[in-house]
Parts: C-alpha cells; structure tokens; sequence
C-alpha cells in the first residue's frame, strides 16, 4: 500500500509548529 | 506501559506508531536478560509528527545521558530485545561514534525512520543510541538478518543520514550471534 513518507527539511519545519510545541 | 495516543484532527500521521524506551546497562558483558528485560521502560509513544516533537522537546539528548543508559525507538508492538518475535531472525547495523556526535546523529537517524526514508518496507524495527564511557554507538534492527539486498540498503541509507565521514566502519551483527556471545557490540 502507500507508505506515508516524510523529508527531513519538511520534518524539521514541523519542529516549529505551534501544535508540537 | 504508558497510553497510546491517539492520532488527532489535523496532525500528520506517520506511517507507524513508534514507542521510546529507556534503558540503564549495568556495565559488563554477562547482562541477565531478565534484568535488562526489567530495566526496560517505555518513555513516550507517538503516531503523528506533533507528537513526536512534542515529545521530542521534553526528552533528554543522547549527550546529556549519563553512565550506560541506552535510548531506544521501536514500533508499537516491538520490544527492543533479541527474543522478540519481530528481531529474533534479524540483526543490526553498529555504527560506533566518537563522543559528542551522538546526539546529532541520532536525530538525523529517527527523522530518517519516521519519515520512512529506509524504502525497505516492514524491514526497520527500531534503533538505538548507546552511551558509553569512551564512544556512542547508534544501531539500526531490522527483522531478516539473511536478507542481504535490504540489509545493505539499509547501510547506504544509514550512511547517508548519518552524513558520517567515508571511513566511518559499519559493522553488522545478527542477533543470534548476539545472544550466542551474550554482547550487543
């Protein structure tokens, strides 16, 4: 099936977002 | 064992749910199984990005661990021992680190999991980052130890994320072998 794939700099965008924090 | 989250409106779902373990060797190599068995405890569990720099943010750093401890990720369901039914035919790759690489590494490293860069299917099983006192040692399990073609891409992944130095020795170690010689490394 189709794997849920993520890049390393889209990652690390999401470091910054409000949600994780 | 801590709750399971449960993946919310507007997160982004990754592709498992992964679990954090926490681990203290005791220093040595004839480690009872059952004791180690027993340190092992689950730290966090996580199945969206947002949870997982949520948790991220609050956990230590591989450099800021003191004595033997060890910092596992697995996916839910898998325990980061030998025995397990998901590792028992498998093995991993040992990467030894001079210290103050470790923590660097290790991000690059779990970033690469999540973000299922290893393009080797259901073959990751976790990894783990091992303090010790003159090096760090990061490992990445997979299931099929004798499945050579996943074990090497594996390798030149590992290599890439790690953006290691070219004469970085990577060395792979079936954990038969493991528990045959009772030593991890």
């Amino acid at each position: 099936g189709t794997r849920i794939i993520y890049d390393r700099s889209f990652l690390l965008k999401m470091r910054n977002s409000p949600i994780a924090s | 064992r801590t709750r399971s989250l449960e993946p919310i409106d507007g997160h982004h779902r990754l592709q498992y749910t992964y679990c954090i373990w926490y681990s203290r060797r005791t220093p040595g190599k004839l480690t009872n199984p059952l004791t180690y068995d027993q340190s092992l405890r689950i730290i966090a569990t996580f199945s969206t990005v947002e949870q997982f720099w949520s948790v991220q943010s609050y956990l230590l750093r591989p450099s800021e661990l003191s004595g033997h401890s060890d910092l596992h990720l697995f996916k839910d369901g898998i325990k980061p021992l030998w025995e397990d039914d998901a590792n028992k035919e498998g093995g991993k790759w040992i990467v030894r680190l001079r210290k103050g690489l470790a923590s660097r590494c290790w991000e690059n490293l779990i970033l690469a999991i999540l973000g299922e860069q290893f393009m080797v299917g259901e073959e990751i099983c976790g990894a783990v980052v091992s303090i010790r006192s003159q090096e760090d040692i990061i490992s990445v399990w997979n299931k099929t130890a004798n499945d050579s073609i996943t074990t090497i891409r594996i390798r030149d992944t590992l290599k890439r994320v790690l953006n290691l130095p070219l004469n970085t020795i990577m060395e792979y170690k079936t954990h038969n072998d493991s528990l045959r010689d009772h030593s991890s490394f």
